[in-house]
C-alpha cells in the first residue's frame, strides 16, 4: 500500500473550508477560493509554511520586510485572533471580510476601535492617541511641537469623550464615528468586490460551486 | 485650522500605509 497524499494533507494548518467562511462572511466561495490563491501568494513570500508571518505582512504592505509601522503592527494583532504570531487562512479571510463593502459598518467601527486600543484596555486613553499622533508624525517626517500634538489631542478628546473620564470607551467611539463618518472610509476596501477578478486562477481549480 | 483638527482623522489619514498594498502583484 502506498502513501498517497490527498489534496487536504497538503493544506497548511489554519486552513478552513471555503464554503465555512463564505458562510460567515461577506465573500461568496469563489471569493474566498480567490483570497486563497492571495493567501499563498503572501504566506510563502519569505517562509513558506502556509501562514502568514509579520515580515511577510511588512513585505506585502511596504515592499520592505523591516519597515515597522505602529498600525501595520495593529493590523497584524488583530487578525491574529489566536494570537500565536501567525495569520492562518481562516484568521486572514475572517478579518478582511470586515473591510468588504458589503460588510456590516457595526463591525468596521468595533475593529477601528480595537485598532486604536493600543493596549486592549477596553478604552482609547489620552496617551494613545497622542502615541498614534506621534507614530504618523514620524512616519511621514513631520515635525509639529509637542504643545501643538497636544491641542489636537486635548480638542479630539473634548469632542469625543462624551461622559468626561479622560478614555474613550465602544459607545463613545460609535457615537463620534457617526458625526464623523469618513473616520471609517479605511475600513472599506472596494477592491474586495473584484477580488475574484485578481486571483482568477481559482476558476479552473475550484471544486465547489457557489450557491449564489 | 489646527484646532478644529481630530486627530483620528489624521491618523486615518495618513496611517502610512494602504491595506489594497495586499492585493499588487
Amino acid at each position: 500500500m502506498g502513501c498517497v497524499l490527498t489534496k487536504k494533507s497538503r493544506r497548511p494548518p489554519g486552513y478552513e473550508e471555503p464554503t465555512v467562511l463564505a458562510a460567515e462572511t461577506p465573500f461568496t466561495v469563489s471569493e474566498v477560493e480567490a483570497l486563497y490563491e492571495l493567501f499563498k501568494k503572501l504566506s510563502s513570500s519569505i517562509i513558506d509554511d502556509g501562514l502568514i508571518h509579520k515580515e511577510e505582512l511588512q513585505l506585502a504592505l511596504f515592499r520592505n520586510r523591516n519597515r515597522r509601522n505602529l498600525f501595520a503592527d495593529r493590523i497584524f494583532d488583530l487578525f491574529d485572533v489566536k494570537r500565536n504570531g501567525v495569520i492562518e487562512f481562516g484568521e486572514f479571510v475572517r478579518s478582511l471580510g470586515i473591510f468588504h463593502p458589503n460588510a456590516p459598518v457595526e463591525d468596521k467601527i468595533a475593529f477601528a476601535f480595537r485598532l486604536y486600543d493600543l493596549r486592549q484596555t477596553g478604552f482609547i486613553e489620552w496617551d494613545e492617541l497622542k502615541e498614534m499622533v506621534l507614530a504618523l508624525l514620524h512616519e511621514s517626517d513631520l515635525v509639529l511641537s509637542d504643545d501643538f500634538i497636544e491641542t489636537i489631542v486635548n480638542k479630539t478628546f473634548s469632542d469625543a469623550d462624551t461622559k468626561g473620564d479622560g478614555k474613550i470607551d465602544l459607545e463613545e467611539w460609535k457615537e463620534f464615528v457617526s458625526k464623523n463618518p469618513s473616520l471609517i472610509k479605511n475600513m472599506t476596501l472596494p477592491y474586495l468586490k473584484d477580488i475574484t477578478l485578481a486571483f482568477p486562477s481559482f476558476v479552473i481549480s475550484t471544486e465547489v460551486e457557489d450557491s449564489e | 485650522k489646527p484646532v478644529s483638527m481630530n486627530a483620528f482623522e489624521l491618523i486615518s489619514r495618513a496611517q502610512g500605509f494602504s491595506l489594497e498594498n495586499l492585493f499588487e502583484k
